[in-house]
């Protein structure tokens, strides 16, 4: 564990815990795309299938089961407790334009061709673009609430702290894992164009809206 | 050959 990867979950679990409370207190998720949250939740649930298998470290475990927990619980929110709030028109993104080239693409290249690697994998190539859905939904409307762009910044640095944990445990471990990096730099990448706007509107006051 | 990989990654 190195300061990168502590301050990567740190801001990982914020900005699920900011998209949980924004939707819990204001009792409403628009402007959130159920689309990206189903996909984080399959991400979770493929990825932590260890928990059964292998014991890391008491750390570990308890951040697997509260991001478990959080991400199912807004999937609930968002489809049932407030369903009547959900912008479904908005958020049209095709989850199977996704899931299944991504699905082939873990059978054909990962670690070891085993059942719960290729779930790893699986896991690891969807989390890069299970926010495709959210970007998409804020492009289609052209702007996003504050609290909303919070979240994305949270979880959009998450990874960039990830990519930076990477460098460190290469170089102080000789530890790299090609999958995961090529993935977060893949997902990281996918924020930038967010990171701009948030530092130049949002840090500034202004509300995430885009030109039209 | 009984190799599994650990993630000790979030």
């Amino acid at each position: 564990m190195n300061l990168f990867r502590l301050a990567g979950d740190v801001s990982h679990l914020l900005a699920i815990i900011i998209l949980l409370l924004k939707i819990w207190r204001t009792r409403s998720c628009a402007g959130i795309s159920g689309k990206s949250q189903i996909l984080f939740a399959l991400v979770f649930t493929t990825r932590y299938l260890d928990l059964l298998t292998t014991f890391i470290s008491f750390y570990n475990t308890t951040m697997k089961v509260i991001y478990i927990g959080c991400s199912y619980a807004t999937v609930w929110m968002i489809y049932a407790k407030f369903k009547a709030t959900y912008d479904s028109n908005h958020d049209t993104f095709r989850m199977e334009f996704l899931v299944i080239p991504i699905a082939a693409l873990s059978l054909l290249v990962n670690h070891d061709f085993a059942p719960l690697e290729i779930l790893w994998t699986f896991s690891i190539y969807l989390e890069s673009v299970a926010i495709l859905p959210q970007l998409f939904m804020v492009s289609k409307t052209g702007e996003a609430e504050t609290i909303t762009s919070h979240y994305l910044f949270a979880l959009g640095l998450y990874r960039a702290l990830y990519l930076m944990n990477w460098i460190w445990r290469f170089f102080a471990e000789g530890f790299f894992d090609l999958i995961a990096i090529v993935a977060g730099l893949v997902q990281t990448i996918l924020y930038c164009d967010f990171f701009y706007l948030y530092i130049t509107k949002v840090l500034k006051g202004k509300k995430l809206s885009l030109p039209a | 050959r009984e190799f599994t990989f650990i993630h000790d990654e979030l």
